[in-house]
């Protein structure tokens, strides 16, 4: 059972064509192991990412460093998933 | 015998249990759906179609998928929510008998099984296919790219460790395969609609390219009402707001396609739908917003499998 202790899930709704590059050069490059739920494909559309822990402080310096602004979505992605699997569990009882 | 009474349609359920629903609601509906597997997955898991029918052969149809990216749980669960609707309100809403006295309906609510249960055992996040790739450490293939339509192409990664990975050919994968055979051996599809999310987004061919369908000035003008109404009924019930478009330019090029296949295939009915996007929980959407996003999506569905009743081809 992969786990998903710490992960961050956060919003960026990119304002301009330049931030949509940034955001599209952060989608390109493997080191951070992003999980981009929503791509950087238009203005009009948000951008989710999925951010393990251990990235979390290098990509929000990114962000910070091109003044991106962005909101965290889900502040423990695992604390969400354990929700949902007492949830199931409880009903599979019922 | 587990009745559909007793399955919760507000809750998420694993692979196991929506198979064993699936049998007691032929059983209660023994003469409008019956149960058909189309072929088995990587992993030989079965696949499951549930056909509506009230008679004939090889009557016009309308193609139902959800689940194709394993991840997206609330598009299975509106699958089963909707598959439930269809067989309840057959006899009773005068629109949807009047589809089934004319229309077959077939629905597959977990077009990727294998990743299904890899989301329930192993990794909640996982997307694709889980077929081993050879010369790869990583497995699975993105279902959503695998299709032949423009294989290959931009918005789609040949490396197999991507979410995105297109396969080593087109129809590689044998849950893709399993689809495009039946759909080609019944040869009478009239609409393909493939469900997904999130992203709150009713979505039409192509994606591959963004060159207008040739249909364009049909699909534009007559169709784009029937579209957006569509999309206007569904923000009706909760004012869950969808954009309409064609994929490649309302998100991105997306080549290999299952609705730019079907398009292709001549089935000018072809849509894709990115269900709600409540913008605090992404693919985690709590299970107490299954039933309001079936519902609404629901609205739409009947919308546009009027249309297509209404609009022989």
């Amino acid at each position: 059972q992969r786990l998903f202790v710490g992960d961050q899930v956060i919003r960026v709704n990119a304002q301009t064509e330049e931030e949509l590059r940034l955001l599209q050069a952060l989608e390109a490059q493997q080191e951070w192991e992003l999980d981009f739920w929503l791509h950087p494909v238009s203005t009009e559309l948000p951008v989710d990412i999925r951010v393990p822990r251990s990235s979390l402080t290098s990509v929000k310096g990114y962000l910070h460093g091109h003044n991106i602004p962005f909101t965290v979505m889900i502040n423990n992605l695992q604390e969400l998933l354990d929700e949902e699997r007492v949830e199931m569990e409880e009903n599979q009882k019922k | 015998e587990r009745s559909t009474r007793s399955l919760n349609f507000g809750a998420y359920h694993n692979l196991d249990t929506i198979y064993s629903w699936m049998d007691t609601l032929v059983a209660q509906h023994p003469n409008l759906v019956t149960k058909e597997e189309i072929g088995r997955s990587y992993e030989n898991r079965p696949m499951y179609v549930l056909k509506f029918s009230t008679g004939g052969y090889n009557r016009p149809a309308i193609w139902i998928d959800t689940g194709i990216h394993s991840r997206e749980w609330v598009s299975q669960a509106t699958g089963v929510w909707t598959a439930n609707k269809i067989a309840t309100d057959y006899g009773t809403d005068a629109s949807v008998t009047s589809l089934l006295n004319n229309m077959d309906i077939y629905m597959l609510i977990l077009a990727n099984p294998d990743g299904y249960v890899y989301t329930h055992t192993n990794d909640r996040m996982w997307r694709k296919t889980r077929s081993k790739v050879s010369g790869s450490i990583c497995r699975g293939v993105d279902p959503n790219r695998n299709w032949d339509a423009g294989f290959g192409g931009p918005g789609a990664s040949a490396n197999p460790c991507s979410d995105s990975y297109h396969g080593p050919s087109a129809h590689s994968e044998i849950e893709v395969k399993n689809v495009v055979d039946l759909i080609k051996r019944h040869g009478n599809f009239k609409s393909f609609i493939s469900v997904h999310a999130y992203s709150q987004l009713l979505m039409y061919p192509y994606g591959y390219t963004c060159n207008k369908v040739p249909d364009q000035l049909e699909l534009v003008r007559k169709e784009k009402l029937k579209r957006r109404a569509a999309a206007q009924k569904l923000t009706s019930l909760y004012g869950t707001s969808y954009k309409v478009g064609n994929i490649c330019n309302i998100i991105y090029q997306a080549s290999g396609g299952s609705i730019d296949w079907s398009y292709n295939a001549g089935i000018k009915y072809s849509f894709a739908f990115e269900l709600r996007d409540t913008g605090r929980y992404g693919f985690i959407l709590p299970a107490g917003q299954i039933i309001p996003t079936a519902s609404e999506t629901w609205l739409a569905l009947k919308h546009i499998m009027e249309y297509v009743r209404d609009h022989p081809y």
